[in-house]
């Protein structure tokens, strides 16, 4: 070990096991377990060379070979029910710029279970669970995003045949930016207008399928596609989706909170906003997930800032000296402690509360099930303006990070530039920051 | 906000405000604040928590009271709400702070280890000061805060820097990040920072040519003509 880094190890005052313990909630040994199992299986769970090396067709290429190779292995090494086993898994294996299952297991699971009645769930989630099918989570379109009462994909229901009717009436309401659409899922809730007996009762999931299960060719009536490069996770097929008089099965309408009958029948779901458990979810999750990307990229920051010598504090050193003594390590510079540490105090900040707000969560979850929605208001006002807040304090401390590693950290050797550009996309998706911050201040003005 | 009457003889409305103040989230608001900080060198994290909740009731009522003022204007509901826009932000963004530094207070009690809780006391010091440091402006204002109390913090902040300084490493090392989550070259766990970086440099494909295909149909002979 470079004994620059030795000698700080040593002064440490506490044992690293027991904070590291306490940061990952007691699962500190599991983590060591499931990563010592994918090391020792080799080359065949990790990535060809260095993915910043890779064109993106190389990227995706490898990731879905990764994916395969997940799959294959979770099961002797995760429990797949536990969504955070399921996350570093997979974080492990295909990395975080984007794998054809990180959507399937962050949006499309939770939005299932949060979704399905009992007869849906039952045929649906072990398909999911399995990796039987690639599915992802469509809400945003190409001009319309945190507004969802503007969606415009409408989906009208023919008594008839008793079928929905899917579809794109616009160039703006075409589905645009949800991960793994444009290639890799074959499966897709899908958020759309609902129309029944003439009448719109706002947006509501549905359960769509995509593609030909066999040849993975997509359905007539379905135009799919890749959205371009973009900032970051160059592995992630961001798509676009139309649909042309799409017909889906009534029964694929997810029914556990609203409900349409044969006759087109309306029935209410019990909260108006119960619908957006599975973004409420999501932002939970996130909030402790991206904690976890500025921890690394402080981790980074600080151990290169003990490698790193530039310069003396006290001038006059002769050339002897700085031979013997060396020059000074840039985090003795108390510039670059103000830079760090506070970075190093957000890290826990930010994962202490979104520990909090994912208990809240599974509280809120659990009432609902019970039948009362109270608690819904406070999680969705609190964690509107915690996306926002915590995104911005991280995308920033990213780049504080960065900076602290001087020309190095411009490069991709520094392993930042992919952390950067990967959570700066959580700066707007799962909600534009401002309007997020403006939805916190409805609540707190109506208090 | 519209509900924040502090001074009232109306027994049910003292009652219900009493309830509200329990709510984990928002309670803070109904709670009557004090003209100035208690901050001092011997503060405990409460002094420094009602600061922050001082804060963020206080831009929440501002914001609260410029929309009321800017109906009497005669704007509607809606204009108004989009004239507060940025200072509505503010206050959520300020509120939002406050759960986090709540929430991180009451996180410490909870680490059974001494040594674990003493460092992560230096670390929830250095974020409460760094954050107030930050946040301070309306709070001097306002006349909460003294400028004599700002030093105070600011030292507080950069002693808590000095505390963190030999624990950076291991602070680091507890996320137990291996080489492989890491992807960095620079965050290596054995610091063997620059003999890798020669040899990752080794795997970007320009390097399988010593000159490049096209070198010579363009820049190669240009430079001779």
């Amino acid at each position: 070990v470079n004994p620059d880094l030795a000698e700080e190890r040593i002064k440490a005052t506490f044992d690293p096991y027991q904070l590291g313990n306490f940061f990952w909630q007691g699962q500190l040994k599991r983590r060591r377990e499931i990563v010592s199992y994918v090391e020792a299986q080799g080359a065949e769970l990790s990535p060809r060379m260095p993915e910043v090396f890779m064109s993106r067709m190389e990227q995706m290429e490898d990731v879905a070979r990764l994916s395969v190779g997940m799959a294959k292995h979770a099961e002797k090494v995760i429990d797949v029910f536990k969504p955070e086993e399921q996350f570093y898994l997979n974080s492990l294996i295909c990395g975080f710029n984007g794998s054809p299952f990180h959507l399937h297991l962050i949006m499309a699971l939770p939005a299932m279970i949060n979704n399905c009645d009992d007869e849906q769930a039952g045929e649906w989630l072990p398909k999911l669970l399995n990796r039987e099918l690639i599915a992802t989570y469509a809400q945003t379109e190409m001009g319309h995003g945190t507004n969802l009462r503007a969606l415009e994909t409408t989906a009208t229901y023919d008594p008839s045949t008793e079928q929905f009717i899917l579809n794109t009436p616009t160039i703006t309401a075409t589905k645009w930016w949800p991960g793994t659409l444009g290639k890799s899922a074959n499966f897709c809730v899908i958020i759309a207008q609902l129309w029944t007996n003439g009448k719109c009762y706002g947006p509501h999931p549905f359960w769509v399928q995509l593609r030909d299960i066999e040849t993975h060719k997509s359905l007539p009536g379905i135009t799919l596609g890749d959205i371009g490069p973009k900032l970051g996770t160059s592995s992630n097929d961001n798509g676009f989706l139309r649909f042309d008089n799409y017909r889906i099965p009534r029964r694929h309408m997810l029914m556990k909170h609203a409900k349409v009958l044969p006759t087109g029948e309306y029935i209410p779901p019990l909260h108006a906003k119960v619908g957006y458990t599975s973004m409420m979810y999501v932002r939970s999750m996130m909030i402790y997930g991206h904690a976890i990307y500025l921890a690394q990229a402080v981790t980074i920051a600080i151990r290169y800032s003990c490698v790193r010598r530039q310069g003396e504090i006290n001038p006059g050193f002769t050339i002897v000296q700085i031979y013997f003594a060396g020059e000074v390590k840039v985090l003795d510079y108390k510039t670059q402690q103000y830079r760090l540490f506070p970075v190093l105090a957000h890290v826990f900040a930010i994962a202490f509360t979104g520990i909090y707000i994912n208990q809240l969560y599974y509280t809120v979850i659990g009432d609902i099930n019970a039948g009362d929605a109270s608690l819904l208001a406070d999680l969705h006002s609190l964690g509107s303006g915690l996306k926002a807040l915590t995104s911005w304090q991280i995308t920033k401390g990213i780049e504080q990070c960065r900076l602290s590693c001087g020309g190095h950290g411009y490069s991709d050797a520094s392993g930042i530039p992919s952390l950067y550009t990967m959570v700066a996309g959580s700066l707007t998706y799962e909600g534009e920051n401002i309007v997020m911050l403006l939805q916190t201040a409805r609540s707190l003005m109506k208090i | 906000a519209a509900e924040c009457i502090y001074v009232t003889d109306n027994i049910e409305k003292i009652k219900e405000n009493e309830f509200k103040m329990q709510n984990a989230i928002s309670g803070y608001i109904y709670r009557k604040p004090n003209n100035f900080s208690q901050i001092n060198q011997n503060s405990n994290v409460f002094d420094y928590l009602e600061a922050f909740e001082h804060n963020s009731r206080r831009l929440i009522l501002s914001s609260f009271d410029y929309i009321q003022k800017l109906k009497k204007l005669g704007k509607t509901a809606e204009e108004a709400w989009n004239e507060a826009g940025v200072q509505l932000c503010q206050a959520s963004k300020a509120h939002t702070q406050t759960f986090l530094v709540r929430t991180f207070i009451g996180t410490i009690p909870k680490i059974e280890d001494f040594a674990v809780k003493s460092v992560m006391e230096d670390i929830l010091w250095l974020y409460l000061s760094y954050e107030l440091v930050h946040s301070a402006v309306g709070l001097l204002e306002e006349g909460f805060l003294s400028s004599q109390q700002m030093d105070i913090i600011r030292k507080k902040m950069f002693d808590s820097l000095e505390k963190i300084r030999p624990n950076s490493v291991a602070l680091v090392d507890s996320f137990d990040f291996t080489d492989r989550e890491l992807r960095s070259v620079l965050g290596r766990k054995d610091g063997k920072v620059y003999e890798n970086l020669l040899e990752w440099a080794s795997n970007s494909p320009l390097n399988e040519y010593d000159v490049l295909p096209f070198h010579e149909k363009y820049l190669g002979s240009a430079m001779r003509e």
